[in-house]
């Protein structure tokens, strides 16, 4: 069983077996933007291994950019601490379709880079 | 690989295209559809009777915003549910994709079809301040179901991410216009419509009157908050919830007399009518006078026929008038008889201002607005209204009491919907 100790199990606590992996990396901001359609715009897709293509350089500076655009953060383009922790947030499985158009980048960014420090455990999302 | 197929080849009832353009919005085609919490596939965080009261609820609200309506189904075979729920862990009940554990994602939902919750997030009852609330997560994925996706505007149900539930939890604005984008508004007739006067007194013993307005249909009813523009949240209730001693169903008229002596509340149905008594909040078996209630039309309006269509009474004149098909009684209360020059035809009594825009006979309901200071003639969907004082002095060319012409119901009183009658309880 999962854990708890109150009555009412409020105070559940999952096996740390079942909890997501946290996106804390390039590898995983990527998969995160072509499962939820920030990449190209996709089907709802029957299966996994067919998800859309991730995406790469110039295309995922500018899907980090809209992503942090209608997530009310600074559209830098670069996968900062703010932006995973953005990603990490509990949501909806369904792809979020319908984006909005993608704005003008101030600077060509040809590689987002990962800002703060390159520990792992600065990107850890925050516990929720 | 049978739900992929069931996503691109939907059933009977699913599908509609709205637009033949690319990227038509599919919704579906009919009015009530049926859903079912999956027997092997309950959440062992919370009581299976908790988990159905929640999702009967998440239904029922959207419900009240669109022209659909949501049954549970517990028997019919499984193939024939529209709407199936369930909760899952990782791979999960042939669904395709993956649940990734606690946190990040905590449900999905196939368009026209099924409801996926993720067993190791911490799913609550609305009650609760932790977690993640059951509720909103399955408003949000029968918004998907319908046909609705992601929007990132703040208050709308369908943002991608959770927020954790406010206190009054509820549809917004935007999230009904959507939804009414796709599946239209609600129309319909009514039984009657009123405004309840409530009279208090402040700390200085003024007296200050107050207002409801108030729509009847069959067994249930709505009140409606003119400065919302919508109905009382959680409404249509049973009008033997709400209103005790008076029918069930099936009302014809209300009338308020209200003059400076008198304070008379009756509702009218078939050959009789009640009185109803606004301070027990209840209706009377006898009046002060000793008059028994129910009472026969005939005897307490000597001169006015039964079953009527729609009365309303005229302050400025102290008369009440009564429809009935194509005729319409003045009753004075004064004098308590029929006014000498009546009946008249409606049409003669209130002019239609466009020929041949007119009810004509057979009225829904006659109700007149203290919001908007005029008189509403209900038909069907659509409703009439009489010139007042002010309109005519502005434009002393329109005859007296005329009708301006139709207009729906739904323009001047949007989203009072039906829900289905085994939801009219909660």
């Amino acid at each position: 069983e999962m854990l708890f100790h109150s009555r009412d199990h409020s105070d559940l606590e999952p096996s740390p077996l079942h909890r997501a992996k946290p996106i804390a990396d390039l590898r995983a901001a990527q998969r995160f933007l072509s499962r939820y359609g920030w990449s190209v715009p996709s089907a709802w897709a029957p299966s996994p291994k067919q998800l859309p293509e991730a995406p790469v350089g110039t295309a995922l500076a500018e899907a980090v950019r809209r992503f942090q655009h209608v997530n009310a953060l600074p559209a830098s383009g670069e996968l900062d601490a703010a932006t995973l922790a953005a990603m990490n947030r509990p949501r909806c499985g369904v792809p979020d379709t319908r984006l909005p158009p993608p704005a003008a980048p101030s600077t060509l960014t040809p590689t987002p880079a990962l800002l703060g420090s390159s520990t792992p455990q600065s990107l850890q999302p925050k516990a929720r | 690989s049978k739900r992929f197929l069931q996503m691109l080849l939907p059933g009977p009832g699913r599908q509609r295209e709205d637009s033949p353009a690319g990227g038509a919005a599919r919704i579906f085609s009919k009015k009530t559809l049926s859903w079912r919490l999956l027997g092997e596939a309950y959440s062992s965080q919370l009581s299976v009777d908790e988990q159905r009261s929640v999702f009967r609820l998440a239904f029922r609200m959207w419900s009240e915003v669109t022209p659909l309506d949501f049954r549970e189904d517990l028997t019919s075979p499984g193939a024939t549910v529209d709407i199936k729920l369930g909760f899952g862990r990782g791979r999960h009940l042939g669904c395709p994709r993956v649940f990734d554990g606690s946190g990040q994602e905590f449900a999905h939902a196939w368009r026209l079809g099924d409801i996926h919750f993720d067993e190791d997030e911490h799913l609550t009852l609305p009650t609760s301040d932790r977690g993640i609330s059951l509720l909103k997560v399955a408003v949000h994925e029968i918004g998907h179901v319908l046909g609705l996706p992601h929007t990132y505007r703040t208050g709308s149900v369908m943002q991608p991410n959770y927020t954790p539930q406010e206190p009054a939890f509820e549809l917004d604005w935007s999230d009904r216009k959507a939804i009414q984008k796709l599946y239209g508004s609600c129309q319909g007739s009514f039984d009657t419509v009123f405004d309840w006067i409530h009279k208090e007194r402040t700390q200085y013993g003024e007296v200050r009157v107050r207002f409801s307005t108030y729509f009847f249909r069959k067994s249930w009813y709505w009140l409606y908050e003119n400065r919302n523009n919508r109905t009382r949240y959680g409404d249509p209730s049973r009008i033997q919830a709400g209103w005790r001693g008076i029918p069930a169903q099936g009302i014809d008229a209300f009338v308020h007399v209200w003059t400076w002596r008198r304070d008379e509340r009756y509702f009218f149905k078939g050959h009789r009518y009640w009185r109803y008594d606004s301070d027990q909040d209840q209706a009377l078996t006898q009046d002060q006078q000793g008059r028994s209630y129910p009472e026969l039309i005939s005897q307490g309006f000597p001169g006015i026929p039964s079953p009527l269509d729609a009365a309303y009474f005229d302050r400025r004149q102290q008369q009440i008038y009564f429809f009935k098909e194509a005729l319409v009684f003045a009753f004075d209360v004064n004098r308590n008889r029929v006014q000498s020059s009546y009946p008249m035809r409606m049409t003669e009594a209130f002019p239609a201002v466009v020929p041949h825009n007119h009810p004509v006979r057979a009225i829904d309901a006659a109700y007149y607005s203290y919001a908007q200071g005029s008189l509403f003639l209900f038909k069907g969907d659509a409703y009439w209204r009489v010139l007042n004082h002010r309109a005519r002095q502005d434009n002393a060319r329109l005859p007296a009491n005329g009708l301006l012409p139709k207009r729906p119901i739904s323009g001047a009183w949007p989203d009072i919907c039906d829900v289905h009658s085994s939801t009219l309880n909660m």
